[in-house]
């Protein structure tokens, strides 16, 4: 395993490529992938967005956009919606809710696709949404693309920090280096009386950066302002968790 | 695709053998295979849970156990908690938070010998944690072991309506019967004021159910308590959602 093998696809005009993971679905991951990467437009940086969550791709729904990409002779186009360019297995497939029932090599062939075939142009940043567990879609990641960070989303809760910790782990088996956790919905402040009610539990967010060594880099709040996204509403851009200057 | 093909396994000495999915990940699915099985216990049923959700094991997790099945020459004797039988690759690998990174044909072959290695007994129930997604492990419990009914657990969110329908369609194509959909944090009341706050959006469940024509089995609130179990406290038995009876 590790970076840089024999089989690593080109950069070609991209800075930096970052894979956020999860480990455990739910945890807000693509709405973490949305916002962060709006919020790096609003800086002024190129980029762009792979759904590589190929058994659940809700990048689209996320960005409110149920446009689809145009090909030309060699490339796919990918759509562009608040300044950020997407590629999702979910807009080739948009418009019909068939399940797409993929065995292992088919989603390792899906990604490399949609990463080599995008023209994406020149990036500053291209973030990959992965799906939920550590399988083949990871392992593909992790081999075929040329990956400079990892970032790990979590809940306060133990499964999810438990999955989380499985995650952060193959990352490091894969040899990427990850920038940090990002725990989110770490509890719930009512608009009305501001009484917070830590739903999901406190501290898993906190106690998993302790044990990887790693920087928790945001705690972000249960908001009905960001789940409203992705239910036909813009995405909320959830004030920048993270800097990347 | 379809139930009693060649190669489905044998049903012993279980009477019905219900899979719980929703295609995407977080909404609840374990927590709901956890507090139905000790429901259905409390009403003098045989139960087993066979976790197959071999990404993300949580089910030792939820019903706060570490101890380790024991195997005779023969068969693996599942853990019992709360009177009910619990087999999990969660529990094979317990105590290590390393990561398992599977490829397809590994996940098919553990879930299919979960199922026939284990010692179930006389059972009025097996109910079976799915993955999230559509993909090997899916399959195989859709091809190989002979389902009586299938059961969806959605949150009301597109984004989760939207994967738990291509799931729905899924269990469809495999020809297994679905008792309908089960639509989890529906809401939060505050437990100190009693407002009520629809923090994941509203009515998504009700949509599906009429798009699909199933039944919407219950609706489940967010509750602390809920989520708490898993966090090192005992399941909270949601009032029993859905009659068996
Ligand atoms: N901070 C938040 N506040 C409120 N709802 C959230 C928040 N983060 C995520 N959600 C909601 O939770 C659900 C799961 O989020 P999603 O980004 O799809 O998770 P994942 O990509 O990890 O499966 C979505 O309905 C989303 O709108
Ligand atoms: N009704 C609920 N109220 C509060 N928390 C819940 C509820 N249902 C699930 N949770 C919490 O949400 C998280 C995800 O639930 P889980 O059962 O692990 O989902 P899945 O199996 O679909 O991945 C867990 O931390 C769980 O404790």
């Amino acid at each position: 395993i590790g970076m840089g093998g024999p089989h690593v696809l080109p950069k070609g005009e991209i800075k930096n490529i970052i894979a956020i993971g999860s480990g455990k679905g739910g945890v807000g991951k693509s709405t973490v992938v949305t916002n962060l990467a709006i919020a790096l437009v609003k800086q002024g940086q190129k980029v762009g967005v792979l759904d590589a969550d190929v058994l659940g791709p809700n990048i689209p729904v996320m960005f409110n956009t149920n446009q689809h990409p145009v090909g030309d002779d060699k490339y796919i186009i990918p759509i562009e919606k608040y300044g950020v360019k997407i590629i999702s297995i979910g807009v080739l497939t948009q418009g019909t809710n068939e399940p797409i029932v993929w065995r292992g090599p088919m989603i390792s062939n899906a990604i490399q696709q949609l990463y080599t075939m995008t023209k994406w142009g020149e990036l500053d940043f291209l973030l990959i949404d992965l799906p939920p567990g550590t399988s083949d879609a990871m392992l593909t990641v992790g081999q075929s693309l040329p990956l400079n960070y990892g970032l790990v989303v979590t809940m306060p809760a133990k499964v999810s920090t438990d999955d989380a910790t499985r995650f952060y782990k193959t990352f490091e088996k894969l040899e990427v280096p990850v920038m940090g956790i990002i725990e989110n919905m770490s509890f719930f402040k009512a608009p009305d009386t501001g009484t917070v009610y830590p739903i999901f539990g406190e501290g898993g967010g906190t106690i998993m950066a302790k044990n990887m060594n790693a920087p928790l880099l945001a705690q972000i709040p249960i908001d009905q302002k960001v789940s409203s996204c992705g239910n036909e509403q813009a995405p909320v851009v959830i004030a920048d968790p993270t800097s990347f200057a």
